[in-house]
């Protein structure tokens, strides 16, 4: 309906005024909801879905771009806001998740970061939070939630780019998205968008311990990355974020396991490495549209094993 | 703008756990101003760090000199970047018109 280009990548203004548009266009689906604002006071905004006319119902939380630079991330989940409002009526899958579920959708997790990629850094990853005593800034926003805080695989050295911050949640970014989960109270989903690797992953990555529903989450991850591949190919490897990549403190996914959302899961999308976070910009659309298979497959078990 | 002119990306190859322990001495090093995008974690994960063109002949002398396989897999970060940046302006341009 306008001409935001979805295989393009754009500034964060471009995407707050795009998710604008969609709350406009499809004002009985969607709305734009402010969750907080950034530590440079940036406005945090998520994509509410909802048919359910003001009820409060479970929810999906869709999570992108925790890492800044990751840019595929959120230009994925840019596409897959205009996706649901366009397949909702059409698609039974997506209809029928809608008639009992909300989605929400947190296109930019780490405002402040995705401006400095583009306005001084195309590689910065963290939050621009200040250190009192530190010449370095920022945490990484996916070390800071409050799950086996500041344990293996997190530093406490702010220059490191995994610097889990002075406490779980300093972060206002992961705090804001804290809250407003917590007030809601019946999220049964959680999903964080990442790059590269290729990879679906679930809990736990604080240790290499089972997590008591990985049986159902091995199934749902492998069915989810089969259909992810049945589009063009693209292999994922599957398994719990400890043992198929490293162990790390402190992510988003475990605090939301840990926190009674079962369906936790991770993806690591596009490429295997030779643009890294790069990724050029036709690559967006093939990749959005295999991931939406991936995440339709998730939210599908999700909606028939509501707990 | 952080420019990145002649910085490259390599890929190592990790094949057992003393060179994850000597990829570990080499993420330690501080002056060489590497960017780990992967790193060295558990074999059968190969690790990608973007080298700064200052530190490319340390760095490549530190891998061979320990029988670490290693490949080039951006050979100009600078170039991809403004690719990348052309692509965005080109895109602003066609929205605005």
């Amino acid at each position: 309906s306008n001409n935001f280009n979805y295989g393009a990548y754009h500034s964060l203004e471009a995407i707050y005024q795009e998710m604008d548009s969609i709350a406009g266009d499809f004002p009985d689906l969607a709305s734009r909801v402010k969750i907080g604002h950034s530590f440079e006071n940036r406005p945090m905004y998520v994509l509410k879905f909802s048919t359910g006319k003001g009820s409060q119902r479970p929810a999906i939380w869709l999570n992108a771009g925790i890492h800044s630079r990751e840019w595929i991330s959120q230009a994925t989940a840019m596409w897959t806001a205009r996706k649901i409002v366009s397949d909702y009526g059409k698609d039974p899958a997506i209809t029928s998740i809608l008639e009992k579920m909300d989605i929400f959708l947190l296109p930019v997790a780490n405002p402040d970061g995705y401006v400095h990629t583009h306005t001084e850094n195309r590689l910065w990853r963290k939050t621009r939070s200040l250190h009192p005593g530190s010449p370095c800034i920022g945490v990484d926003p996916n070390r800071n939630w409050n799950a086996s805080f500041a344990g293996k695989g997190a530093s406490g050295n702010p220059c490191s780019e995994v610097y889990h911050g002075p406490h779980a949640n300093s972060e206002v970014e992961v705090k804001s998205v804290v809250d407003f989960i917590q007030q809601h109270g019946d999220f049964k989903c959680f999903i964080d968008l990442h790059s590269y690797s290729q990879l679906l992953m679930y809990p736990y990555a604080y240790t290499a311990k089972e997590a008591p529903d990985a049986d159902e989450l091995d199934e749902v991850a492998r069915r989810a990355a089969e259909a992810l591949a049945s589009l063009s190919g693209t292999q994922y490897r599957v398994g719990s974020s400890a043992t198929t990549v490293y162990q790390a403190s402190g992510s988003s996914v475990d605090w939301a396991y840990d926190n009674g959302i079962k369906y936790a899961f991770t993806f690591e999308l596009r490429d295997t490495g030779h643009y890294g976070f790069l990724l050029p910009a036709d690559q967006i659309i093939p990749t959005a549209e295999e991931t939406w298979l991936g995440l339709k497959t998730i939210m599908e078990h999700v909606r028939d094993h509501l707990y | 703008r952080g420019k990145f002119f002649g910085d490259q990306v390599f890929r190592i190859n990790v094949r057992n756990g003393d060179e994850i322990s000597k990829l570990n001495e080499l993420m330690k090093s501080d002056n060489l101003k590497l960017n780990f995008w992967k790193s060295p974690c558990s074999l059968g994960h190969p690790v990608d760090v973007l080298v700064p063109a200052v530190s490319l002949q340390p760095v490549e002398f530190f891998l061979k000199s320990q029988g670490l396989d290693y490949s080039v897999t951006i050979e100009d970060l600078q170039a991809l970047l403004d690719k990348e940046d052309e692509e965005m302006q080109y895109n602003k341009e066609q929205e605005r018109s």
